[in-house]
């Protein structure tokens, strides 16, 4: 899986997540697609989320939507509503994480795997590329 | 503050350091820092969020170190069914498609599908019938599949018939 999200000059907010699913899946599961809800969403009140990993857990937690939820209406940041989420996802078995960016342009990355290929950079310098936990 | 900023993944999963050869993660930071910069470069010069968000993606799709577009995983019956989903925040409009063999760029087909405006997700036959129409890039089911891939699912079937895998991968897959 692939995603990515961004905050735009303007403020607007975008997200998007492409996929080619499980190895040896069958019978038209789409479970493991980034729905959107679970696997990718964008509010400008609040974030846009962008996630990997065992898509039928992120439908089930609600991940993307709930994490965007929890920074409008509970006032978290970024990383303290991945966090939570992915949390959530792993206490029911499953694995993966988001990456996401603010209304205010502030990015976070969540999993809760060894690695996550991952990426960020913004207007101010910042331009990091990362794999490992570490 | 930032006055422009962007996020970009190529996956999570049983990333191990010991797997992870010098050249291998040489790869991977090359193929994901490009990706990074066509974004920024969209940011950078006052693009909008969501033409970033395309350009990341469209590049990391083609890239068969990825698991999207060309170089994804197979299914069980060694072809591809590719998913994308695409949202904006500033209206909260959507677009995904599933089940995908042919679009070349379903990242492109989900952004069609959220700007088309009638429905929010198309899947399998009729979302390529809908790519077609809007004019996407269409391939062959062979331009995704690479012998890495092939591999994998070669491995995958095989340990079907291994009883202590099996019951493993039952276990493994209990998503419902």
């Amino acid at each position: 899986t692939v995603g990515a999200v961004a905050r735009d000059v303007r403020g607007n907010l975008a997200a998007g997540t492409s996929t080619g699913g499980t190895t040896g899946k069958r019978w038209g599961r789409i479970g493991d697609s980034p729905v959107i809800g679970a696997g990718t969403y964008a509010d400008n009140r609040a974030c846009a989320v962008s996630a990997t990993g065992t898509g039928e857990y992120f439908l089930r937690a609600g991940v993307a939507q709930g994490i965007c939820a929890m920074m409008r209406l509970a006032g978290m940041d970024a990383q303290a509503a991945a966090d939570q989420l992915i949390v959530e996802v792993g206490e029911m078995g499953g694995d993966g994480g988001v990456i996401v960016v603010s209304a205010t342009g502030e990015t976070a990355f969540s999993f809760n795997t060894s690695g996550m290929y991952r990426g960020r950079a913004d207007s101010i310098g910042l331009n990091e590329i990362a794999i490992f936990t570490d | 503050q930032a006055d422009w900023s962007i996020a970009i993944h190529g996956g999570a999963g049983t990333l191990s350091r010991e797997a992870m050869t010098p050249e291998r993660e040489a790869e991977y930071t090359a193929a994901l820092q490009a990706a990074l910069d066509a974004g920024a470069e969209v940011l950078r010069a006052g693009g909008e969020a969501q033409d970033a968000i395309v350009a990341v993606i469209t590049k990391l799709e083609d890239d068969p170190l990825f698991n999207a577009g060309r170089g994804a995983v197979l299914t069980w019956e060694g072809g591809v069914s590719l998913d994308a989903s695409f949202m904006r925040g500033d209206t909260r409009e959507a677009g995904a498609a599933a089940g995908l063999s042919h679009v070349r760029h379903p990242i492109l087909l989900a952004r069609a599908i959220m700007e088309d405006g009638r429905h929010v997700f198309l899947s399998g036959e009729g979302a390529e019938e809908f790519a077609a129409d809007h004019g996407l890039e269409q391939v062959e089911t062979e331009w995704f599949i690479t012998p890495r891939r092939r591999d994998s699912l070669e491995q995958f079937r095989a340990a079907q018939d291994d009883p202590q895998v099996s019951f493993n991968e039952d276990e493994e897959h209990r998503y419902g």
